[in-house]
């Protein structure tokens, strides 16, 4: 039989009300479906079939290929292995930007902790040298993990603080550099200025832009505006265990096909787990 | 996005003489994929879309009444009701007693500054204030209060090291009765839903502190979650006021909607930024034409 528009797009509205409940963007939740809405439309299906059944497995597959296709997932392992043979006695570096409050100083930490589990010299350079009580929780995580950390004063220019972490970086032979920042709201013209300054002078081999899971539409704002502006690489999203449905993770790689290398699941330094789309595949569609 | 949205529903809605049942559901999609896209719960804009049908299905609009003033007026009224009306509502500060405010909400929302941003506020009006840091799992949380108020001469009570959260706002709470502060805010650790031990030392907190109202401290740019994550830290704990943080960014505080429907509080103030003054009274009529641009 034929399926008709009308039952169409009846299943098709219950759809995208569970995917946007699953706090999937709007846009990219219009985009997966009309997608399938065209390749259905008079289309021929066969007599006894479930059509609510049928549409959610090409949503399931929709969901995999955009997570998969033309997108690849680095091992940050690789990524600071290469760099490492390529350019001997260079550090790499990593530099984290994002809005205010979303986990980047604690993502730092927990990254900070992965790689020297793994046999990295990791040093960390507190360039937030604006929000009160910045430098301290920094240097206390520095302190429990027994990570070296290069910091300056309170109002000291934040590119200078990551200009001094590399140079000291060179010079007693770390290999990786994580320079976290002060957050910024992507509408502050002078926070944007700042941060491309501090990107200007560190060189990084890595942008990481760091977003809250419980972020709504508002999330593609800022990636978009902060790509725009200073560009970014990848994206950690921290706070996934508060919002166990994830479908931020889906919108990110959807709007700008940049791996998701991380994600937080919690405060603790063990909380920062590597993205694997199929794992996270398996576990949203349950 | 949304401005684009009421503009075209002006648009259809100028370009028929009559408004028709098509032409009322292509308006609705209209307004509902612009609400959405203001992060508002997707169970709260079917209810608004089933409440202006209704309503415009039922009215017997006299002649030459403008049918877009009309939509306009039920889509504006249908969100302020939401937000509780258009009145804006002040914390209330109870003379000639110790009021106690407990500062709550998930991870980096925003707590710690936002109660540096209400004492400010309180002193600058000639109250005595005085902040307790019961939070003791932030790495510097207590400098980080300290520094804000620093310059501000808001004493602020906190035990380094401490890690009984109970105990060192009872010890708070009696070291500023002693002084005969007007005002005491609490400042909590972040924490969600799903997280419920930490649920438990928070119910274990308010109900040994006895604050006068607990505030719930949500950022504007919050999403579907909003609703579920308000409701747990209601269940816990009966919120009285909320405070919505980071209204300075794009985000359009449709959440905020969910944080009001599931507490029953209403919204007193807006943070605008990470200054101490950045505190403004909520005003609903602006919210909701931030809400619908
Ligand atoms: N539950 C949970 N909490 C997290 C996670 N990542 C960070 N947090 C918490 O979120 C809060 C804010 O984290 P920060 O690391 O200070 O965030 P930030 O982006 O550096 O904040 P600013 O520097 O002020 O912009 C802290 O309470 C963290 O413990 C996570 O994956 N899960
Ligand atoms: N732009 C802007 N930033 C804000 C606003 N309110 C808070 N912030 C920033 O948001 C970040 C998090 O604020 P905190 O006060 O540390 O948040 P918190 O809820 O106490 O965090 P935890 O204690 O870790 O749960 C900081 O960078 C603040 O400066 C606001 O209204 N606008
Ligand atoms: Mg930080
Ligand atoms: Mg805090």
């Amino acid at each position: 039989r034929t399926l008709s528009e009308e039952e169409l797009n009846r299943y098709l509205q219950q759809l995208s009300i569970e995917l946007i409940s699953n706090n999937v963007a709007v846009e990219t939740c219009d985009a997966i479906l009309s997608n399938i809405r065209d390749q259905l439309l008079g289309s021929k299906v066969k007599r006894f079939l479930n059509v609510e059944e049928y549409l959610r497995s090409l949503v399931k597959d929709a969901i995999i290929g955009i997570l998969k296709e033309d997108i690849s997932y680095p091992r940050i392992e690789s990524l600071i292995s290469e760099k490492l043979k390529s350019s001997p006695g260079e550090p790499f570096i990593i530099l984290f930007l994002g809005v205010n409050g979303v986990g980047k100083t604690t993502t730092i930490a927990k990254l900070a902790n992965y790689l020297r589990k793994r046999g990295y010299k990791v040093l960390l350079s507190c360039s937030d040298t604006f929000r009160a009580g910045a430098i301290e929780q920094l240097s206390i995580h520095a302190q429990r993990l027994n990570i070296p950390i290069i910091k300056g004063e309170y109002g000291a220019d934040p590119a200078s603080v990551a200009f001094n972490a590399i140079e000291h970086a060179k010079a007693r032979g770390f290999n990786v550099v994580l320079i976290d920042t002060a957050g910024r709201m992507h509408t502050d013209r002078n926070l944007l200025e700042e941060m491309k300054k501090i990107k200007r002078v560190a060189k990084p081999d890595l942008t990481v832009l760091v977003l809250d899971a419980l972020t709504g539409n508002d999330a593609i704002y800022q990636a978009d505006i902060f790509d725009k502006e200073v560009g970014f690489d990848a994206f950690i999203v921290a706070k996934c265990d508060a919002d166990d449905k994830g479908g931020i993770l889906i919108s990110l790689i959807y709007t700008f096909k940049k791996p998701i290398l991380f994600i937080g699941i919690g405060q603790s330094y063990d909380d920062i787990e590597v993205f694997t789309p199929d794992h996270f595949v398996k576990k949203i569609l349950e | 996005h949304l401005s684009k949205a009421i503009r075209n529903i002006i648009d259809k809605v100028s370009r028929s003489r009559i408004v028709d049942k098509q032409l009322l559901n292509s308006i609705i999609i209209d307004l509902q994929r612009a609400l959405l896209m203001s992060d508002v719960n997707v169970n709260t804009v079917l209810q608004i879309s089933e409440n202006i049908r209704e309503k415009f299905e039922k009215s017997k609009l006299p002649e030459g009444i403008d049918k877009r003033k009309y939509i306009l007026k039920l889509i504006y009224d249908e969100l302020i009701n939401l937000l509780g009306g258009e009145y804006s509502e002040e914390l209330k500060i109870q003379t000639g007693k110790t009021n106690i405010f407990m500062f709550v909400g998930i991870q980096g929302s925003g707590k710690t500054t936002t109660v540096g941003k209400v004492a400010y506020m309180l002193k600058k009006r000639g109250l005595k204030v005085g902040i307790v840091c019961a939070d003791t799992f932030r790495p510097a949380a207590l400098q980080q209060l300290r520094q804000l108020v620093k310059e501000y001469n808001i004493p602020v009570y906190g035990e380094e090291g401490g890690e009984d959260a109970v105990k060192i706002a009872l010890n708070g709470i009696e070291h500023f009765r002693k002084q005969g502060v007007d005002v005491i805010l609490i400042d909590t650790s972040g924490r969600h839903k799903e997280e419920k031990g930490l649920l438990e030392e928070m119910k274990k907190l308010a109900s040994a502190v006895n604050p006068t109202e607990i505030i719930l401290v949500i950022d504007a740019s919050i999403g579907q979650q909003a609703y579920s994550q308000a409701k747990a830290f209601h269940e816990a704990t009966p919120i009285g006021s909320i405070i919505v943080t980071k209204l300075d960014g794009t985000a359009k505080g449709g959440g905020c909607l969910s944080a009001v429907a599931a507490t029953g509080a209403r919204i007193k103030y807006i943070g605008t930024g990470e200054r101490i003054w950045d505190l403004e009274k909520f005003n609903p009529p602006s919210f909701v034409r931030r809400i619908t641009g």
